[in-house]
């Protein structure tokens, strides 16, 4: 099944 | 204090109808350079970053940097009252708990002015890598908004691919598959009516069609879309706004577990 992933996984607080 | 005039207030009121399903409140950063903004949709799961250049504007003004934290539904009620032929002026003084639209017929007949109380948003601002990406798709954004739209009633999912040959738009569920492919043009003898693939690999990636179509809420601002995308990063779906800017749609990938 696929997972809905955060997009804070890849963009960070700059 | 600040001042920015738009004499085609009409993309305005697009770019109000670009962000407020996704959004329901946006800081819009302003600096002598322009107006920012930047916001994740209440799920944490896409991004929306928009740009417009100040040079874009018939008059802009930016004495200091502000930021003013806006409830985009009662923005988006007073952009409706202003008309498609309106000019658009924004104004704050600064450090204001206020901002006021200005809305100008052509003729300077009427004049309709409407101030709206500002909300602190302590928003984080998130740092979007710089990405050369392994595959980007310019096609017409009439184009992508059916194919979301039609794919959608297939499945919760639709996976992206992305080869030489061309690009694969695909979505399955309970009553059954759909699959678009479309080629890159041969001849590009109208621009935005264009299929222009630059692939560095092959891609293919599965996004949630929900966020896709509320991007394609955009499709007004710009005859054509572009998509980059390369493994395992957020898909970028970017509308250019005539001169003056874009408005950039970030959404993160659905991954096997």
């Amino acid at each position: 099944k696929n997972q809905q992933v955060k997009i804070s996984k890849f963009f960070h607080v700059a | 204090m600040f001042e920015a005039r738009l004499l085609q207030g009409s993309l305005l009121k697009k770019v109000m109808e670009a962000l407020k399903e996704l959004l329901n409140e946006a800081a819009w950063d302003c600096s002598d350079a322009g107006i920012q903004l930047q916001a994740m949709d209440n799920s944490h799961v896409s991004l929306v970053s928009l740009n417009l250049r100040a040079e874009g504007f018939d008059k802009y003004r930016c004495d200091r940097n502000l930021s003013m934290g806006m409830n985009l539904g009662s923005m988006s009620k007073i952009l409706k009252c202003a008309s498609n032929e309106d000019i658009i002026t924004i104004k704050a003084q600064d450090n204001a708990d206020t901002v006021t639209f200005v809305f100008e017929s052509p003729d300077q007949d009427k004049v309709s002015d409407y101030e709206m109380k500002l909300m602190n948003l302590d928003q984080e601002h998130l740092g979007i890598p710089e990405t050369d990406y392994a595959c980007t798709i310019r096609l017409p954004s009439s184009e992508f908004a059916r194919i979301c739209r039609d794919l959608s009633q297939f499945g919760e999912s639709m996976v992206i691919s992305c080869t030489k040959e061309g690009v694969r738009f695909s979505a399955t569920g309970d009553i059954g598959t759909g699959n678009i492919k479309l080629a890159q043009s041969a001849k590009v003898d109208k621009e935005e009516e264009a299929v222009v693939i630059e692939m560095q690999e092959p891609v293919s990636l599965t996004f949630a069609c929900r966020y896709l179509n509320s991007f394609t809420k955009a499709t007004s601002l710009s005859k054509s879309v572009q998509l980059s995308m390369s493994p395992e990063v957020p898909l970028v779906v970017e509308y250019k706004i005539e001169d003056i800017g874009h408005v950039r749609y970030y959404l993160a990938p659905k991954i096997e577990d």
